[in-house]
């Protein structure tokens, strides 16, 4: 089905997505 | 290694990507900032391999029509696309831009067959394409191996004038929520054949870090 319009945070994404990784 | 560790697919490998500012401070020297970066890496096979991420979350982010995301999944091979988080660094408040400044992309890829290679990036807004920039390169026997490079690509006034915008929004939120509806689309493909050598999504927010620009690279999957 679509996901049109739905954020980003609501999709089936992994934990990791939104896990700004520490090192350089 | 590299396959399934790293952007590459059977047949060529992103060594280096990077997209940056260029202020002269003085004429002996210029001052760079990086706003996002994948830099050269070696990895071994004790190294993880790349989460996948199911394509379908992430059509309707770039352009849907005929020669879009899925059409050319579908195409395939399906080893070639990937997607990349990046989290970019916008804090370049210490270097004065001017009319002096120069923005700049640079990309480097590698490959054991000698081809000639187009590279397009589309810039899509709400998954519609903005701008596209197509380049062609040949490659260059180096070390044993074919390698392509893109160097110092000057970004298009478009670009330059997000980048300004989302600098002067006043905090981080404001400036990913824009970013929520901001992608870019690259493909590689092998001008002779038409083969997809590569095909990578890049998403956006900004960097929480004072480690400069930070990326999650995935594997696109249809599961």
């Amino acid at each position: 089905g679509s996901v049109e319009q739905v954020p980003m945070r609501k999709r089936q994404l992994p934990a990791s997505f939104w896990e700004e990784p520490r090192l350089s | 290694v590299w396959q399934d560790r790293t952007i590459a697919s059977s047949k060529l490998r992103m060594l280096e990507f990077s997209a940056f500012m260029e202020v002269q401070r003085d004429p002996d020297n210029y001052s760079k900032h990086l706003f996002v970066h994948i830099g050269q890496t070696n990895p071994s096979y004790s190294d993880p391999l790349l989460e996948a991420v199911d394509i379908r979350q992430i059509y309707d982010k770039f352009p849907e029509k005929k020669g879009g995301l899925k059409e050319l999944y579908e195409k395939g091979p399906q080893n070639a696309f990937f997607l990349v988080k990046f989290w970019a660094d916008l804090n370049s408040s210490g270097m004065l831009d001017g009319p002096g400044s120069f923005y700049g992309v640079s990309s480097q890829y590698s490959s054991i067959e000698n081809m000639t290679i187009t590279v397009s990036t589309k810039v899509c807004s709400f998954g519609k394409q903005v701008v596209e920039k197509v380049e062609t390169e040949y490659a260059r026997m180096e070390g044993g191996k074919y390698v392509y490079r893109i160097h110092r690509s000057p970004m298009c006034e478009y670009m330059i004038n997000f980048i300004h915008k989302l600098k002067h929004l006043p905090e981080k939120y404001m400036m990913n929520s824009v970013l929520e509806n901001f992608t870019i689309l690259q493909v590689v493909t092998n001008r002779d054949t038409q083969e997809t050598l590569l095909c990578i999504a890049f998403v956006f927010e900004v960097s929480n870090s004072e480690h400069g620009a930070q990326y999650h690279v995935y594997r696109l999957v249809k599961e």
